[in-house]
């Protein structure tokens, strides 16, 4: 409580509750978390934009990021994801932690040239992906 | 549909680089020898092309008008618009292979166009199942009615005898009727022709052979005799097919419809709907121990 309400002329140093809010906070927004993450792409890119007519561009989105030691009912993730944190921390380092790995996914409408010169559009699921999870 | 063609543009704009690039089944996946880590769905998209096979290009029209298409029915993002009531996640545009074609003019009904077409239908794969067909029609560009100008149409389709004694076909062939309006700003006629087709494509047959007389009935007020013979100049019909491919990799709108419906429901509801379902799979295993 020192510092708050103080002039800063007095405390040349950052007050103490200051850094245990940044302490805290660690906790509340911790970073580098299991979240999702765009990634987008165009069909040129993979060489492949001379049949898939449309879309131009295409986000698949991925996930990255640390699983938390105690994965919560944020991510859904099953008793097992919480069982297999133990066995790494208490056991057996060589088990590895939970990932951080899509959970949903959404389809993507995609058109495309067929050899035969036809057309096609068609719609194909799990190609998005939508929500990550630690498992 | 003239917005949904102007939007259409900016996807045709890129059109032109189809004609220069080798097809991608040509190719390896990445450009490395690594084709083996792609899951199998991007295998299956890819490696389609038989070798040696000659490399067609698709009708530019026919090409803006899937693009149109696909506006209507994706997000720019490309996920399927969720306001669709319809079950199809496929639909094909084939154009004719082989196609004769015979204009001529009637004096009192104005005979526009006579046609024989050929459609291979080969890339609809066992799995996946006929809801609608329809031919399609683009009209020529240069094609401009005075804003009063209706025509009355009529289209007769049939599947041509066989003459050849070697022809095991059955003798009977189907005829089909349908009349519409021509309007001004007409684009693109489109026809249901699925009653013609079902039973085609039902009985496995993937070289369908049609012959489309095309009848437009003159007005006795307006001189249209110009302006029809502009409109004369029909292209030649292409086939598109409204499918709903069964496989896993396909998307499917009903099971999603499903969940949604599920998850939206009171706990009560729920239960509900899970007994609907329990008594569905109960009915299952019943009409099944039945069957056996």
């Amino acid at each position: 409580d020192k510092g708050i309400g103080e002039p800063k002329a007095k405390s040349p140093q950052m007050p103490i509750s200051y850094n245990l809010s940044e302490y805290f906070k660690q906790f509340l927004f911790p970073e580098n978390e299991c979240e999702l993450h765009d990634f987008k792409l165009s069909f040129s890119q993979l060489k492949w934009d001379n049949w898939i007519v449309a879309p131009q561009r295409y986000n698949p989105r991925y996930c990255k990021g640390d699983c938390p030691r105690i994965t919560g009912h944020r991510y859904g993730s099953p008793i097992h994801t919480m069982v297999q944190n133990i066995i790494y921390e208490k056991v057996d380092s060589s088990i590895p932690r939970p990932s951080c790995v899509p959970a949903k996914y959404s389809p993507l409408s995609v058109l495309t040239i067929e050899p035969d010169g036809s057309i096609a559009y068609k719609e194909y699921e799990d190609m998005i992906a939508t929500k990550c999870t630690c498992r | 549909s003239q917005t949904l063609e102007d939007e259409a543009g900016t996807l045709t704009s890129g059109e032109g680089s189809l004609e220069a690039k080798p097809l991608p089944w040509d190719q390896p996946l990445d450009g490395e020898n690594s084709s083996g880590l792609l899951p199998p769905l991007l295998k299956v998209l890819a490696n389609r092309h038989l070798p040696g096979a000659p490399r067609l290009q698709p009708d530019s029209r026919a090409l803006r008008y899937m693009k149109r298409l696909y506006k209507a029915y994706a997000t720019k993002e490309g996920i399927p618009k969720s306001d669709r009531s319809h079950l199809y996640n496929t639909v094909r545009l084939f154009t004719p292979s082989a196609q004769h074609q015979q204009p001529s003019w009637g004096q009192v009904t104005g005979v526009l166009q006579s046609m024989d077409l050929l459609f291979n239908l080969d890339r609809i794969t066992a799995l996946e199942h006929l809801l609608k067909s329809v031919l399609l029609y683009s009209l020529k560009n240069s094609v401009s009615f005075s804003s009063t100008t209706k025509y009355m149409c009529h289209l007769v389709v049939k599947e041509p005898e066989c003459s050849s004694p070697f022809c095991f076909r059955s003798p009977q062939s189907f005829t089909f009727n349908s009349q519409f309006e021509f309007r001004k700003n007409h684009k693109w006629i489109e026809i249901d022709v699925t009653t013609l087709l079902q039973p085609l494509v039902a009985s496995n047959k993937r070289n369908i052979h049609i012959a489309v007389n095309f009848t437009c009935l003159k007005d006795q007020q307006n001189p249209v005799q110009d302006e029809l013979s502009d409109v004369a100049i029909l292209m030649s019909p292409s086939l598109l097919v409204y499918l709903n491919d069964t496989s896993t990799q396909a998307y499917h709108r009903w099971n999603s419809l499903r969940y949604k419906r599920r998850h939206h429901l009171s706990p009560d509801q729920r239960d509900l709907f899970l007994f609907s379902s329990e008594e569905e799979l109960t009915w299952g295993r019943k009409s099944s121990r039945h069957r056996r």
